[in-house]
């Protein structure tokens, strides 16, 4: 038997630079 | 040295790729609009959108790489990041662009523009973060 081949998904957000603004409290 | 070795970027650039939207669509990572990640930020619980204005674009440590620093947000922090230059965002309105378009083409078949300063391009931030 051949199994089939699973295409990776990927989320949405993997594509996205995750930019986070200096914070000060 | 010219040796440079080579950093795998993230397989998810790669022409044909599959994308799972947050409402569960899946859509092939060229035919992603902005729209696609506004909505998909709109249903997140955690993420946000935010808009980052491509500020300066100077050479990195090595001779693929690039430092780009970002105005983000209302709050224009600035945040510097160093990529491959072939690094792909998403600009909004425009959609990928990258340092070295030739380069992404070449690397990802990903159909690219020219990232220049003065560009817009879709980054995230935790909700709630004030």
């Amino acid at each position: 038997n051949v199994e089939p081949r699973s295409v990776p998904v990927f989320p949405w957000h993997s594509l996205v630079p995750f930019l986070a603004p200096t914070q000060s409290d | 040295s010219a040796s440079s070795s080579p950093v795998a970027l993230p397989p998810f650039f790669m022409r044909g790729s599959i994308i799972q939207l947050a409402d569960g669509e899946l859509k092939r990572v060229e035919d992603l609009k902005t729209e696609d990640f506004i909505q998909s930020a709109e249903i997140s619980s955690e993420l946000k959108i935010d808009s980052s204005t491509v500020e300066r674009i100077d050479n990195g440590q090595s001779p693929n790489a690039v430092v780009i620093q970002f105005s983000v947000g209302e709050l224009k922090a600035q945040v510097c990041v160093e990529v491959l230059v072939e690094y792909p965002f998403f600009v909004f309105g425009q959609g990928w662009s990258s340092c070295c378009p030739d380069r992404t083409t070449q690397l990802f078949e990903l159909s690219c523009a020219k990232l220049c300063v003065g560009d817009v391009c879709v980054s995230l931030t935790l909700r709630g973060m004030r």
